[in-house]
């Protein structure tokens, strides 16, 4: 069991590092066992190193590096255990739009194995749907839907 | 497998029934604030059987039925229906749809139901076991989940990985 | 001491009610004190009816009420106790434009007797400032300032 | 009162100096994701005098000090300018501008100044007493501190009541 933990961190490990230079267009990622005497009960830490940057813990990061960081992380197992469809709520709501854009690549290609469903405020975000669905409240407190049907 | 159509009546800020279809690929979930947004997003949870309150932004499970507008009384029924696309048969059943229903009444009773026969929320648990549709799907589910990944202690952050392996 | 408590409580009361109405086009808003017998000790409770809607505990409230109630409330202390600076950081990241637009028509009020630095991704925001600095890190991993000054 | 002049030096991303002049009106900071933008507000609360290196992100006080690029060498010294319009003698001082200024080096050896002549830390939390700059300027500061004063318990959301009061 403590076998199956290290070969699926050690996977993690690899995923993460990968989609962290997808986003990151480079840079380097770490992740550490606090206690790697106790691997089944250890925390884990995370160090990352952006680009042209000395590596830090993640305190440290700007709001959009964490976003990305934590966007990363939650790939990195999904590329594991995939699930059959992914909902992601505003998640880039603090990305600047060069990272929009690094963030919806990522997405695009996730999406030839995964549903997504994403709720966003970004017209960049909007651009990759296939379908957008608008939801408005016009009779008060009720919410309704428009949906805006994009050709294929 | 992937989502084919949601149906919601009476959650939260869906007084009248709303239903969204799904394509395979990308679709977007647009509009203004507090407009009803994460609550489609909690609909998916909670038709999948979610039990935490809290996590549906909840104090008690009662709170997810529409509690009236200005001019609306409060409804008395919640019911969210989730049709399921399962042509590839991930899901240990014939059909090559699955509907799976949840209710709730304002007395408290509740109900699950797979095709339209009822059952217990351990058989919605089990239809999922396996296919992925899980703790990994709905922590990509929260807003303002970012902070909550990262800001969390490294010995409570390694849920994600425990979950994997 | 308690009366002295209780008196700033309601001030702070009054006037959150009223920067709500500004922030939100409407609607009402309250503090409930979780224990009015020990009022030193008590926590604060906030209920808040976003115009339309009934009133409900900001735990059920969006993204963006939340932002709207979260500086209702900072500026409701504000103007009982001003500072001659203010520093926000990216405190429209969740609102929709129209929000925007009531958040910096406030702002814009509040200016006449407070200097405000605000940090910002959002275009509308921007339109408001006297001054723009604009930050970039062409040398890795190095901050340098770009003054983008406008025209008074 | 308002701000005049911050001058970063060795402070964080700020390993050159680099010079802010504020008018009394609305100053907008911009740029892209890790440029810098929220180092500057922590450098105008560190030259303030705050304590919690947790408040500025950093685990150690240490940590403020510009540790390094790719190519470039970490800084030894850290050193932050604010100077501060006092026309209206809002300030316990005669001079129509005052100048605070904190340096922290490697070493730990660390000072603080009020118009270039060195002082305690007590000396600047004094010169402010009472101006408003204090709590309430600072939590209007931190990014991402709407859901800290909103998710707060309603116990400890308090503070910013009792600072008022
Ligand atoms: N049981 C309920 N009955 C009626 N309205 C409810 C109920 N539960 C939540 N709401 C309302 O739904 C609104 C929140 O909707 P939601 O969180 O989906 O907004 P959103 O579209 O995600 O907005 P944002 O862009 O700000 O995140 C709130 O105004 C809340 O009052
Ligand atoms: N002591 C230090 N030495 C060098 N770089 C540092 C130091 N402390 C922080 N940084 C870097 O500063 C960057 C963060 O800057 P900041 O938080 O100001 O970004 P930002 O402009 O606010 O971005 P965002 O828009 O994403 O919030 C991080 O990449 C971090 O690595
Ligand atoms: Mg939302
Ligand atoms: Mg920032």
């Amino acid at each position: 069991s403590r076998e199956r933990f290290m070969e699926s961190f050690e996977r993690i490990q690899k995923n993460f590092q990968e989609v962290f230079v997808q986003l990151f267009d480079g840079g380097e990622t770490e992740l550490l066992l606090t206690d790697p005497e106790d691997v089944l009960e250890s925390g884990i830490e995370i160090i990352a190193r952006p680009p042209g940057k000395r590596p830090q813990s993640i305190t440290m990061l700007s709001g959009g590096e964490r976003s990305l960081v934590a966007i990363a992380l939650l790939f990195a197992v999904f590329k594991i255990k995939p699930s059959p469809f992914c909902v992601l709520d505003e998640v880039d709501a603090a990305l600047d739009e060069a990272n929009v854009m690094r963030f919806t690549r990522l997405i695009k290609e996730f999406a030839k194995d995964t549903q997504f469903i994403i709720i966003t405020h970004n017209k960049r975000t909007m651009e990759i749907a296939d379908v957008m669905y608008g939801v408005t409240m016009e009779q008060a407190g009720v919410s309704k839907l428009v949906s805006v049907k994009f050709a294929a | 497998m992937h989502l084919d159509k949601l149906i919601i009546k009476g959650f939260k800020s869906f007084a009248d029934e709303v239903e969204l279809v799904f394509e395979p690929g990308i679709t977007a979930i647009v509009g203004p604030n507090g407009c009803g947004k994460s609550n489609v997003s909690d609909a998916i949870r909670w038709v999948l059987g979610e039990q935490s309150s809290r996590s549906l932004r909840c104090r008690k499970m009662e709170d997810v039925i529409f509690n009236g507008g200005v001019e609306l009384k409060p409804k008395n029924l919640s019911a969210v229906t989730l049709r399921l696309d399962n042509e590839d048969s991930i899901l240990p059943l014939e059909t090559p749809a699955v509907e799976i229903m949840r209710q709730l009444h304002r007395s408290g009773e509740s109900g699950y139901f797979i095709n339209q026969s009822q059952c217990l929320l351990r058989d919605i648990s089990e239809l999922f076991m396996d296919t992925g549709v899980g703790m990994t799907a709905y922590s990509l589910m929260e807003q303002s989940n970012i902070d909550v990944l990262l800001n969390t202690q490294p010995q409570e952050r390694r849920f994600l990985f425990d979950e994997v392996a």
